[in-house]
């Protein structure tokens, strides 16, 4: 795909469609398999979700729905800290005030085991919520299609509801930002996404198995019985946030919340969720998480410095840090405070300036047209995070391909100086 | 905020170790 050079990738032009044909497994170094799980894009011939394949969405449709999530992440923040202003413009922009959490659109799916006998099932991974559900039967209200058989806990022999009175019940109300319901004795959850998905339905133990060989036992999860929205063929979700529900959280005295992902570099080809340290390599380079207020579940960061083409971009790291930073597996592209995706965008166009630009494609507005040429070459980026940890970007990383005449730049900017 | 998306994760190996509150990196992680 690609080779590097110093402060540039040279790439071949006809290695950026990807292939229509999946690539053998990605495995993590040193990896003791019993703890792993496969990554699959969504949209990829990986992916075995048939209501997905014949309903692959454009790239830019799958832009404005990650505008969706970037504007509830950033509505459930401000909501959080009190900013009504801010709360009154997100609704102006057809966001609902009450978004308990993100938009479940993401683009990656995992596949674990639930109840006795174990069922498998086809999960939204995302490390921007936190509890896992999935659609039950006899889905009272509402399920929409999935490719697993909906989940049945009356065929499970280790299936119970959870107690309204239960402290775990009680917890839903951080976990989802929505309070519990109570019927006949038995909590019910509730959760709406920024885009007006939701799912409710009775909260619920069972084992949950990720491999083989590493099983849960009282796993608590949302059994859905009124599931509605943009889940493709998905059963459901994985939430791997920070609150106590969330599953780095519920398996924590096995995994002592420790968890590795890789995404892969295309569609056609997957990565790996991993939970527990064994095998983790010395080469991983550490920064410090950090808590956003107002949005404790999510992952905090602190990028202080960028670079395009070996040459540090000039922002002062109070800009960067500003409102703060996370890292999110359900979002698709990066947003960066407007006055540094400003400078990137500089700094990208003035190395890029031989190559003929295209229009815009979505939230992108930096794009190229690559179909007179057989290699091109690109910039590197790498962020710089806390501690010295520098994040060199993979080629892959760097663009966003919607057709060889249409490859853009895949960062965006915010819309002010404070989200 | 500024929000680290997938599309810039791809191949990097991404660690989170909630207990020492500390995020790993490494690159080509996928193979």
């Amino acid at each position: 795909y690609a080779t590097a050079e110093a402060e540039s990738h040279t790439i071949h032009v006809a290695s950026l469609l990807p292939s229509s044909v999946c690539t053998h497994p990605a495995t993590p170094k040193g990896l003791d398999k019993k703890s792993s799980l496969q990554v699959i894009h969504k949209h990829g011939p990986c992916s075995q979700l048939p209501e997905e394949k014949a309903n692959i969405p454009t790239h830019a449709q799958i832009l404005v729905l990650d505008e969706v999530r970037v504007k509830s992440i950033h509505s459930k923040l401000a909501k959080n800290l009190g900013y009504v202003n801010v709360m009154k413009k997100d609704a102006a922009a057809n966001l609902p005030a009450k978004d308990g959490s993100l938009v479940g659109s993401g683009n990656y799916i995992v596949t674990i085991g639930l109840g006795t006998p174990k069922k498998n099932l086809t999960l939204i991974f995302d490390t921007g919520s936190d509890i896992t559900w999935t659609q039950c039967q006899p889905c009272l209200r509402s399920c929409y299609k999935q490719q697993d058989p909906i989940f049945s806990p009356s065929s499970s022999s280790t299936y119970s509801n959870v107690s309204c009175s239960s402290a775990a019940c009680t917890s839903l109300n951080s976990a989802t930002g929505n309070s519990p319901d109570c019927s006949s004795s038995t909590c019910v959850y509730g959760i709406q996404y920024g885009d007006s998905s939701f799912s409710i339905g009775f909260f619920a133990k069972e084992k949950l198995t990720l491999t083989s060989n590493v099983v849960f036992d009282n796993f608590l999860f949302g059994c859905g019985q009124n599931n509605q929205g943009l889940f493709g063929g998905a059963a459901g979700l994985l939430g791997l946030g920070r609150n106590k529900l969330s599953l780095p959280s519920q398996t924590a005295i096995k995994f002592k919340k420790i968890f590795s992902y890789c995404l892969p570099s295309s569609p056609s080809s997957t990565g790996f969720l991993k939970f527990g340290n064994d095998g983790l390599s010395k080469s991983v380079k550490f920064t410090t998480l950090s808590t956003i207020p107002g949005g404790e579940s999510f992952y905090g960061i602190t990028i202080i410095a960028m670079s395009v083409g070996g040459k540090k971009l000039s922002i002062s790291a109070s800009i960067l840090a500003a409102g703060g930073a996370i890292i999110d597996s359900g979002t698709v592209i990066t947003r960066l405070p407007p006055t540094a995706y400003s400078a990137l965008r500089f700094a990208f166009r003035k190395q890029m300036n031989q190559y003929p630009m295209a229009k815009p494609l979505s939230i992108l507005d930096t794009c190229y047209d690559f179909s007179k040429y057989s290699t091109v070459s690109i910039p590197k980026i790498s962020l710089f995070f806390e501690k010295g940890v520098e994040v060199p970007i993979d080629a892959r990383g760097i663009l966003y391909v919607n057709s060889i005449s249409q490859v853009c730049l895949a960062f965006a900017g915010n819309n002010n100086h404070s989200d | 905020v500024l929000i680290y998306g997938n599309t810039q994760q791809k191949t990097l190996e991404v660690v989170y170790d909630g207990t020492r509150r500390m995020l790993g990196f490494r690159t080509g992680g996928c193979t």
